[in-house]
């Protein structure tokens, strides 16, 4: 089914909070829009191939998943 | 494996931990065992040696704390982040802190919380310098997997990682190569109660100290801290070292005291063993332990006074077992008690002077040996040699004639 709106905002928004802390994305608050959102996906992909996970640069069902496993609070990735 | 931005590490072999407070959701001495084992996996196969401390600034702090705890990164309460660690440095460097809204179990099996043993070994990881691994199975990859803890083996790549940090053990391998005959799993010590959260002292700066080293088995020099037999073995100690003598093999066996009981403070006063209790005793300052094979029984450290002796008596030097009489006695600067093993008292008539029934010994006394019907007592370099019966000096040897010099 297609995921609910206000779902899908809840897990946009959890998934940046993860990678701001494990990934080091920084929200750049650019006019236009959809660099914000190819920032976040090249850092999806980052996170994703750090997994092994199909690396779409999409917030997909099992990325997400990966995202809300139990782990530790040090980054992956670290400027 | 992957390791911090310009590769940060201890700038020597001995690091210091200390647990500052407890979770409520395991017993003290879980906790203590848990966190003693996550060492020594890293310890088994470095040339790094953890000693715990009970006060003051230790390298490496371990707590737990739930939501904002004193550092920039707030745990986020139950599940996802369940611990963070920093890497080596001064100050928080080294530091592990533990998510106290998480469930935290000895176990691997219940699904009801998070296996403290796994959780530490990976954060102390990062105490040391590691980073996380993209290696699924890995202990530094990232994501929480239970895994069965009973024979816990670190992965190649947590192996290359922390090798290409610290290098491999030293050649005389830190941990036992033979188990104790029979062996109970292993009990640890009640620790202290808990203590103040996060004290913070200033940074403190690295001091590269250099690390002590083991004397040589023959070194002339060489006086030990305590002795006592175990299961047919003799334990020499010094320091943090142990040499093991075994009627089952020729060679001496070089160990320390944390590869055998790992949350045991190094440096002990006296030891002896009460052999038809599969008990050995330790002492150190005005508090002993007491031990069967690896296991410590838990209620312990108690005080000495609790054995009898005065609140004047701050240490003890030296501790025999006569398995004759079953008295044990204790040796305490020129005076020595005899204690009953049987009603658990001290005898009257003690404390008497060493050198009215031990003549020609000489006082203090560092270590005491039962063997073979003799006494043997070392002092500084000097062995002497007492036949038990007629209390009389038989012989006077090195401190080491035990190890074939």
């Amino acid at each position: 089914f297609p995921v609910a709106p206000e779902k899908e905002k809840e897990d946009m928004q959890f998934a940046k909070k993860y990678l701001e802390n494990f990934y080091d994305f920084k929200e750049e608050k650019s006019l236009f829009k959809a660099k914000d959102l190819n920032h976040m996906s090249d850092k999806i992909r980052e996170m994703q191939s750090f997994f092994g996970l199909e690396v779409t640069g999409e917030l997909n069902h099992k990325t997400l998943d990966m995202m809300k496993q139990p782990r530790c609070g040090i980054p992956d990735v670290r400027s | 494996y992957s390791t911090f931005p310009h590769r940060p590490t201890w700038k020597k072999e001995d690091v210091t931990y200390r647990i500052l407070n407890y979770t409520p959701d395991m017993l003290q001495a879980d906790v203590d065992e848990a966190i003693a084992r996550a060492f020594q996996l890293w310890s088994s196969v470095t040339p790094l040696r953890f000693t715990r401390v009970y006060s003051n600034q230790a390298d490496i702090m371990i707590s737990f704390a739930a939501g904002f705890h004193g550092d920039f990164y707030s745990f986020d309460g139950p599940g996802g982040t369940l611990a963070h660690a920093y890497a080596p440095g001064g100050g928080i460097g080294g530091d592990a802190h533990f998510d106290e809204d998480e469930n935290w179990t000895k176990f691997t099996t219940n699904n009801a919380g998070y296996n403290l043993f796994l959780v530490a070994a990976h954060e102390l990881g990062h105490s040391l310098g590691l980073s996380h691994s993209n290696v699924f199975g890995a202990l530094m990859y990232p994501i929480y997997t239970p895994t069965d803890t009973r024979n816990y083996q670190l992965h190649q790549d947590d192996i290359d990682g922390i090798q290409a940090l610290y290098g491999p053990p030293k050649e005389s391998s830190a941990l036992p190569t033979k188990a104790f005959p029979p062996q109970e799993p292993t009990e640890m010590i009640p620790a202290e109660a808990p203590t103040e959260m996060f004290p913070r002292e200033e940074p403190t700066e690295m001091t590269p100290s250099k690390p002590p080293q083991r004397p040589d088995d023959c070194d002339p020099h060489l006086t030990f801290d305590a002795i006592t037999t175990l299961r047919g073995e003799t334990l020499f100690f010094k320091d943090s070292y142990v040499w093991r003598k075994s009627p089952y093999f020729a060679e001496i066996e070089h160990d320390t005291i944390f590869s055998f009981w790992p949350s045991l403070i190094a440096g002990f006063d006296a030891a002896y063993e009460v052999d038809n209790k599969d008990r050995v005793l330790f002492f150190k300052d005005d508090q002993y332990w007491a031990v069967s094979g690896y296991s410590i029984q838990s209620g312990f450290p108690k005080p000495i006074q609790n054995l009898g002796f005065p609140a004047s008596v701050g240490k003890i030097d030296a501790a025999v077992h006569d398995q004759n009489t079953r008295r044990t006695y204790f040796f305490v600067g020129n005076k020595y008690w005899s204690f009953n093993e049987n009603t658990q008292s001290m005898e009257r008539g003690y404390p008497r002077m060493i050198a009215a029934d031990f003549q020609g010994i000489g006082y203090p006394i560092d270590a005491a040996l039962q063997k073979n019907g003799y006494f043997y007592f070392f002092r500084g370099t000097n062995q002497y040699e007492v036949d038990i019966k007629k209390k009389k000096l038989s012989r006077v040897m090195k401190s080491n004639s035990w190890f074939n010099c």
